[in-house]
């Protein structure tokens, strides 16, 4: 791996 | 972090690319200051079906919605007439994500800004045009976390 950052998101839209 | 030598760079782009050093010294600005972005040939297929190895600019931007900064997933194609023509983006949703489509944003992913659409040399480079992204993802995330799998539902038994 490269050690790029971990992809993430914003909890569920609602 | 793979580290990528401007003689590297240059290597890849040297088949197509009309504006080579033009292209190198952008990439090279954008990886300086957004470490988690790097270069990659890979193939494009475009909406014909045809495919051509083209660079992209692939990883992560952080982006600060209500408070927590999210890496959110984005992939930017060049075409080999960058920096004259914008570049094609996409926000890259994990399994665990999904997109939420929106006025800058298909149910592709791709991405629609009006920097993009008023692109033009030099006043508009890749540096700029993922800042605008940040402060407009922050407004408007492209995409969410799925919902976590809810146990199926127990019809009630007597």
């Amino acid at each position: 791996l490269n050690g790029g950052a971990v992809p993430s998101a914003p909890p569920t839209y609602t | 972090m793979a580290v990528v030598n401007e003689g590297a760079l240059k290597k890849m782009l040297s088949k197509q690319y009309k504006y080579r050093d033009l292209t190198v010294r952008e990439i090279n600005n954008v990886i300086f200051h957004y470490k988690d972005l790097k270069p990659v040939m890979d193939a494009y297929v475009f909406n014909d079906g045809s495919s051509r190895e083209l660079m992209s600019l692939a990883g992560t931007v952080p982006v600060s919605y209500r408070g927590n900064v999210y890496n959110i997933p984005i992939c930017l194609w060049l075409l080999d007439s960058y920096p004259y023509n914008p570049p094609i983006c996409f926000v890259k949703p994990t399994s665990t994500m999904m997109i939420k489509t929106g006025k800058h944003i298909d149910a592709n992913g791709k991405i629609y800004l009006p920097y993009l659409h008023e692109w033009k040399h030099p006043q508009s480079d890749l540096y700029s045009l993922i800042q605008v992204m940040i402060v407009v993802f922050g407004e408007e995330p492209p995409v969410f976390s799925r919902p976590t799998t809810q146990p199926p539902f127990q019809p009630f038994q007597a």
